[in-house]
């Protein structure tokens, strides 16, 4: 998928700081 | 006469009883006492106040107490619920049972809604979400010229804002969600499902000198 045809929040849901799977991770 | 002596257990500042929290949220009673396990490591890891501090939540994302996220400052902000800078254990535990696998996708949508409604105006606007972009990626290693950030965020518009009001209200929000259920990915942590078998990470601080 070109970048121009991404969806915004598709894009903003890879932010890390989105992820809280990193509270359980060791 | 006799004495009866009760063992009292010290909980933090803001603790409460894993019986309500478990009546509130998508969690028993024993996933309760386990997230406050989780808790009082996490609160402890600087301050050690009983209460989760901003630093604290960054360092057990980012394993670095000053990185600064955009939206990590974000989900900060909304488990916050009280709004007094720190996390309670209770507000820990509501916040987190809107991530467990068994919470109703419509509470999903309405918590990632609230993340992206920058100003809680109660829709989101077209600066917001370039703002977000943006934010994205100044934080990855993705460079994208001003054109195509415009072009994403103008696509984006086209097929959510279903009024062309040049807002994204919930039940736009609610519809485009609905739509792309991978935008809805990460508001499920499958952790939760164990969170009794679970041995929590030792995090560790590395305290740096700094001249």
């Amino acid at each position: 998928e070109r970048p121009s045809q991404m969806n915004a929040f598709e894009l903003i849901s890879t932010s890390q700081g989105l992820n809280l799977g990193s509270l359980f991770e060791k | 006469m006799g004495c009866a002596f009760v063992k009292q257990v010290k909980h933090a500042p803001g603790y409460e009883e894993s019986t309500l929290l478990a009546y509130e949220t998508a969690f028993t009673i024993k996933e309760v006492e386990s997230l406050y396990e989780l808790f009082e490591k996490i609160s402890h890891l600087i301050f050690n106040d009983g209460f989760i501090h901003r630093e604290e939540f960054q360092f057990v994302l980012f394993k670095d107490s000053n990185k600064r996220n955009f939206f990590a400052d974000r989900i900060f902000d909304l488990f916050d619920i009280k709004g007094n800078g720190v996390i309670e254990f209770g507000e820990f535990v509501r916040s987190l049972s809107i991530f467990h696998p068994y919470t109703s996708q419509d509470e999903k949508i309405t918590f990632a809604f609230r993340i992206y409604d920058l100003k809680n105006a109660g829709f989101i606007e077209r600066e917001e979400l370039k703002e977000m972009v943006l934010a994205l990626l100044n934080e990855s290693d993705l460079f994208l010229t001003d054109d195509v950030v415009e072009t994403i965020v103008d696509q984006t518009f086209k097929q959510a804002d279903l009024n062309c009001d040049e807002k994204i209200d919930p039940m736009e929000w609610k519809e485009f969600a609905k739509k792309n259920p991978s935008l809805l990915k990460n508001m499920t942590l499958p952790y939760l499902m164990d969170i009794t078998m679970a041995e929590f990470p030792n995090f560790v601080m590395n305290f740096e000198v700094v001249d």
